[in-house]
């Protein structure tokens, strides 16, 4: 049975491309079969897994704008165990492609998955800053939402309004949509207001919180600008073991759906 | 004569609301008469200057959206010079809001703010990471558009989509825009990546990079969680002096003009 994670928080720059493409591709290392799908016309998550999306011939906008096949545009990656469905910038254009042509166009991401011949153990969504329809998209397909939260101040209000967000998906196409968790990130242990936001959050979400915290660590940027997960380009820095914890809370989780 | 500068990235969390606020708050510092304008729904620049958005009567919403006397709405600050407009929740919800009632949606800011009157020497418009009606209300409206740019890898790719929306709108509703700067912001010159990324902005836009490079420092974050400026919180911190020599660059671009 597959298992579909939307990574998705309002607020720019929290980790959400970090943790899509270092959560995938900790999971594969456990040789579980991983499916990450960049749903941002940014294509930070294509481009950190080494793609140029604009070289690419297609990308998911030709699913969710044409019924393009699915499976003729997943790309596999370095990693054996983990594959992409890459995005592009035409992406941004999908909520007027799609104006007349569809009932919802809140639906089409979860009837287009239903196309998939591979089978894949976890599928892992990649979302922009926003909460338009490329995020109502993920959210009406996932079974959880896992929710970056940076251990800043800014972070706690966007956090409310990602879970409105969510409340209303799960009142309307997707009474089955959960929360995953939610996931400190870019935390630093030597700062006062690091330690501060991290028990606000800890106490405000109790057992919803990973055990797990991503430190702010050089060699995520510094893998990202190679085009590798952490996990490949440095498997035993802090961010890279970070993420394989959080890996192992994910996969402890299968057990008790 | 008011120059208005709008602050635009399309990548989340590079620095757009920090900059926003520390560059309006130390030119006030010089005495220069500024308004705030806070153009995200997530109203972090209004957080960020003291402000509860959900405790406020009204908010540039009210403006926008019901043609409501901007003069009424605005608010007087920490510091003497630096008035603010603020935002809310609502401000998601303009572009269904304005549907059928207005020509041109993306003018509606511009026409608000020839209602304005107290005289001010700058207006700084903060936006959401997104191209969507909010900024280009804001790109309508500006004279010029300051780009922060992140020290990290994914930053560039932003960079050239937000460089399209600006010469999208210079063809369209307001030929005169210009290109304010690209500002250099969370520097870490103990990082490789932080100084070759550095590089590659400064060859690629030369001479529209402003001189001054904001270092990562923890008084901006701890600043923010106290409702003030950093240049009003610790004015002698390396993050408020970047911010200062920022507002002199600015300041000095007035007798080119
Ligand atoms: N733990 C970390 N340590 C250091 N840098 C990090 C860490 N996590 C993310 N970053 C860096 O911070 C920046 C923002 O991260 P990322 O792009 O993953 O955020 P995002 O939420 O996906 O942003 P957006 O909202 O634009 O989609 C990137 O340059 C990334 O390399
Ligand atoms: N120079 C800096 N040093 C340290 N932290 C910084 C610096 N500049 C910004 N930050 C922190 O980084 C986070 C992102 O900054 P900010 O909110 O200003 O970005 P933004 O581009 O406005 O984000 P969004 O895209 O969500 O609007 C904030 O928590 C802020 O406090
Ligand atoms: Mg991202
Ligand atoms: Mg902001």
């Amino acid at each position: 049975m597959t298992k579909i994670i939307g990574i998705a928080n309002q607020k720019g720059g929290v980790g959400k491309t970090t943790t899509a493409i270092n959560l995938s591709s900790a999971l594969a290392h456990f040789k579980r079969r991983i499916l990450l799908i960049d749903l941002d016309p940014q294509s930070d998550a294509t481009r950190g897994l080494g793609f140029d999306s604009t070289l690419l011939s297609r990308s998911i906008y030709d699913v969710l704008a044409n019924g393009y096949d699915i499976n003729k545009v997943i790309k596999r990656t370095a990693l054996k165990y983990l594959d992409l469905l890459p995005s592009s910038l035409k992406l941004a254009s999908l909520d007027s492609t799609l104006s007349d042509k569809v009932e919802d166009k809140t639906l089409v991401l979860r009837e287009s998955l239903k196309n998939l011949k591979k089978e894949y153990d976890y599928i892992v969504i990649d979302c922009p800053p926003s909460l338009g329809i490329l995020n109502l998209n993920s959210m009406a397909a996932s079974d959880g939402i896992l929710i970056p939260v940076q251990c800043e101040y800014f972070a706690l209000e966007a956090v409310a309004t990602t879970l409105a967000a969510i409340s209303k998906v799960q009142r309307t196409s997707n009474p089955k949509l959960g929360i995953e968790g939610f996931l400190l990130t870019m935390y630093d242990s030597r700062t006062r207001l690091g330690t501060e936001i991290t028990t606000q959050i800890r106490a405000l979400f109790k057992e919803n919180t990973f055990l797990a915290t991503i430190p702010r660590n050089i060699s995520i940027p510094e893998s990202s600008s190679k085009g590798l997960p952490v996990t490949l380009y440095r498997p035993s820095s802090a961010g890279s073991l970070a993420y394989f914890s959080l890996a192992r809370e994910v996969m402890d989780k299968e057990f008790i759906r």
